[in-house]
């Protein structure tokens, strides 16, 4: 039985892809199957898990528009138990290519229906378009990565109308994974306010495990790895295995 | 004769909004008149600016979709020669529903043909969109606020391109204003080497002002202040003051 994660929140830059790739690569590191969906026409996670826009053949945008197999979409990555299909530029035009497709919002809900991986991760655009909803309507839960900064706390109510949306239209069984603070700078007075905010807000919803700034996540995609073999022992990479084996723990995994 | 600035990049998070508010405010400061657009469903530029979500009334979906009259959706500001046009969550289904609107690529330059402000900035959303494309067929002139990491600078490439197919296209009188570096921090490798690639792969395109990573740029929106009035002394302020110099010089004001 897959659990799939929509990684997502419209505010921009918040760390919605550098959270897929760490969180998929420490969780393969625990043995888990994992498989990474890239929504988004920029191809950040393709990126920065090694698949160069030549080389992505059948990616997102064929499984979604051109209905291909999903076993004909997913390549490997240079990371045990880890693959993905990949993501293009073609993806920006998905929703106004998929106007009349009755079923435009269940799509990737239906091509999932045959994954056997532990995990599916689905990285989201930073917007609440077409793409992003047939996530959360394919999805089992979400996960949130939430900046500590103004801007990205305002965006959180907007998301959490569209998921309950969701929940009440094509996904009633969408949960919430939960939200993770990233780029956490705890000498910063915004940043421990927001905390504090988002967690009288939505209590156990956020996870202990906070993702600190770190420069070596940033570095970490110019050299097509993730976190965790670029540099195993930064605070990055021990914070993103602190949240995997957090969300392993609420799955029943140890 | 207005200058219309498209403030664009479809990677999330580089400051484009901070880049719109504190340009647009210090450009304010130097007795120009300046209107910014809201073209971002997050409306995050009309709240820090100070326009809260239950005070928007005539908004820019109401000057695209439903055809108001430009000066019946501008609204002050705190700041003086700052007004707005303020942005709205129903601004991310304007893609689907402006669909089969024949001139829906130049809805927004037909709105803004009335302006007499000095400067009209558009504050555009993390997608290469529709909104985005009408922004982009408004503008005379594109600013690519760009930060010095490693996927923003991938993202560089698409936007070149989708700025040439306008240029072919809609608004063949679009010129690049610059590309100018956001949230810099020189004590970084990857910043240093994200500028030296920019600035040989685009030159003078490039300004020489670069923005530093200043944490009161970031507190400033939450107390709707842009940052030369929340901190006029900050260097967040400074650079942006400098920014606005060097463009003013550039377009013959001083
Ligand atoms: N904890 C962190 N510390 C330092 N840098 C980070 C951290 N997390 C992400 N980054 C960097 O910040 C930038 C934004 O992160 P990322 O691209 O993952 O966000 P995103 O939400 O996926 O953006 P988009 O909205 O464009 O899809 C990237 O350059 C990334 O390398
Ligand atoms: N120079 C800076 N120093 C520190 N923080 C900054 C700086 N510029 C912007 N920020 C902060 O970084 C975050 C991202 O900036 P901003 O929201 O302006 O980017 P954006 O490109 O408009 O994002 P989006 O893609 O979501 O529209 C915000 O929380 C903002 O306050
Ligand atoms: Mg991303
Ligand atoms: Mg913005």
């Amino acid at each position: 039985m897959s659990r799939v994660v929509a990684i997502t929140n419209q505010k921009g830059g918040v760390g919605k892809t550098t959270t897929t790739i760490s969180l998929g690569a420490a969780l393969a590191g625990e043995g888990r199957s994992v498989l990474v969906i890239d929504l988004d026409p920029q191809g950040n996670a393709s990126t920065g898990l090694g698949v160069m826009p030549e080389d992505r053949d059948l990616t997102t945008y064929d499984l979604l528009v051109e209905g291909a197999d999903l076993g004909d979409c997913i390549v490997g990555t240079g990371t045990a138990n880890l693959r993905i299909v990949t993501g293009t530029g073609d993806l920006s035009s998905a929703d106004v290519e998929l106007m009349g497709e009755r079923r435009r919002l269940h799509l990737l809900a239906d091509a999932l229906s045959a994954t056997t991986d532990d995990y599916v991760l689905l990285d989201c655009p930073p917007s609440l378009n077409l793409l992003t909803l047939n996530a959360l309507t394919a999805a089992g839960s979400v996960l949130i990565p939430l900046q500590s900064e103004f801007y990205a706390l305002e965006g959180l109510s907007q998301l959490m109308r569209t998921v309950r949306t969701v929940r009440e239209g094509p996904n009633p069984a969408l949960r919430i994974e939960g939200v993770v603070l990233t780029m956490f700078d705890g000498r910063n007075n915004l940043a421990r306010q927001v905390e504090q905010d988002v967690r009288a807000a939505m209590g156990d919803l956020v996870f202990g495990t906070r993702i600190p700034r770190n420069v070596r996540l940033s570095e970490a995609p110019s050299f097509a790895q993730p976190i965790t073999e670029y540099d195993p022992l930064s605070v990055g990479s021990r914070a993103y295995k602190a949240l995997a084996a957090e969300m392993l723990k609420r799955h029943g995994w140890t």
